[in-house]
């Protein structure tokens, strides 16, 4: 099972968009997924039509150890599941504070998820920060993306955001690697879209050859500004979905066959 | 002295962009203007130029009650200062944990300002969270602005930001009001646009009269999507500075007009 969260601390760069399609975009291309929700804001859930009435089971259950993965997923369409996100995860951070091993409570969980179904993706949408949330993911997963939008305050983040996995690799997680970047939102014409494109490229290419993102990939695959992925998200669907003819399912469909492409050989 | 955080916990909205040229634009129309920034990624400060390398004094160290906002703040602009953010606010939530009346911290610190210092206005950057933080932020000030982008993921979130606001007015803070919505990113061309702002007013109309929210008013000026904003943070300058005939300046430009049009008689 390839378990990927799908995190940058900057808000609204697109993680939920990118985690909720490429996971639709995944299960479509005959892949069995499961999009894990670590988002207070419970936002890919939402995106995915799932709505969860207080009571119903979520994340939030899993972070406290009272369920596991496998008993709050739900089921949204062929090969796709949903572990839902929950408006209590905010609290995680004062609950765990005391509890020895809070940062690698969703790795048991995740580990316990890959030994009793038959997966072949579990993606984890992170919330926009660096906080024990964030970092249960990390420690959890094998691979990170980076959405990231071309514009400067995006960019500024970057260093410290690799810093942080570089830490969780050091100290929680040895197999961690920071094996993709998504551009997004990305407005083709514009001089800011080019010239931050061009930083980011120099900046990778310069990485020392031993960091978690040294093998880190661009996706070819950019994700254009396009109104009918926010449109999508209010229909409780994926652009697959809503508008699979629009720049949006184009764009996220060949990030999907990208994916595929860097899947490791078995 | 007004006292104003500017607060959405969904990321990506234009808060750091609205704090910063909303308080550029009250500092050029003359009026003395404090700008406090909460985020740990020091957005607002970046934006105005103001790099804050380690061991400069920072909001962190007012948090930890360590210095005054008057000796940490730095000048910008005529009438113009700054409280630079910190990376080290990240841990303030776990450093704070144990701390008796860890919510008002920053309220005890915008008090001794307001009687140290002769200013109109004190705008607060949050975070894209609704942790201590941003609890802080709503302790300590009387007024509570929401950007707020024109798309279904953003207006989600709004229901939880209220019920966030209106406890902080019980049990914290009796004077907090929500004053002000500015819808930010506004693509006019787009029908999902015309309908979320449609929501959001028949939202407000029907709230009851009694709530924190109640006299909120929508702000007549729109800030347009305009790559120009963008720009301007890379070059550490307001959009006034960096170009004052762009849609993006003359939006905010209206925006400052109709904030000095709402100060309360003295
Ligand atoms: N390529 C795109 N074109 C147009 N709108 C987009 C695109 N990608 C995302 N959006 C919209 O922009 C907003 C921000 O995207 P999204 O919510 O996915 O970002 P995020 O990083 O998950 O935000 P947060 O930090 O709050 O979790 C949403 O309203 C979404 O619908
Ligand atoms: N009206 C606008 N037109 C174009 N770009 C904008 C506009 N407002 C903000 N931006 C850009 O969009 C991005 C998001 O805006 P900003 O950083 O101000 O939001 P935020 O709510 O402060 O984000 P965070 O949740 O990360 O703190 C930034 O790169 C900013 O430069
Ligand atoms: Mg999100
Ligand atoms: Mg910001």
């Amino acid at each position: 099972m390839r378990t990927i969260a799908v995190m940058n601390q900057k808000g609204g760069v697109g993680k939920t968009t990118t985690t909720v399609n490429l996971a639709a975009g995944l299960a479509a291309a005959g892949r069995r997924v499961c999009l894990v929700d670590l988002d207070p804001q419970a936002h890919s859930s939402l995106h995915l039509g799932v709505e969860a009435p207080p009571g119903t089971p979520s994340l939030y259950d899993v972070m406290l150890e009272r369920r596991r993965l496998v008993d709050t997923r739900q089921q949204v369409a062929e090969r796709l599941w949903v572990v839902p996100g929950n408006v209590d995860l905010a609290g995680i951070e004062r609950e765990l504070a005391e509890t020895e091993g809070r940062e690698t409570v969703l790795r048991g969980a995740l580990d316990e998820l890959e030994s009793g179904c038959p997966l072949d993706y579990c993606l984890v949408d992170c919330p926009p920060s660096l906080g024990v949330l964030t970092i249960n993911a990390l420690a959890g997963v094998r691979e990170v993306f980076i959405p990231l939008q071309p514009h400067f305050l995006a960019l500024q983040g970057l260093s410290k955001l690799l810093e942080t996995t570089a830490l969780v690799t050091r100290r929680l997680n040895r197999d961690l690697r920071v094996s993709g970047i998504v551009l997004c939102l990305f407005e083709t014409g514009t001089r800011l879209a080019a010239d931050i494109s061009d930083d980011l490229a120099g900046f990778f290419a310069a990485s020392d050859p031993h960091a978690p993102w040294a093998n880190a990939k661009i996706f070819e695959s950019r994700i254009r500004r396009n109104i009918r992925l926010a449109e999508a998200a209010g229909f409780g669907r994926s652009i697959f979905d809503y508008d699979p003819a629009c720049n949006g399912a184009v764009d996220y469909g060949r990030l999907v066959e990208e994916v595929i492409a860097g899947e490791p050989e078995v």
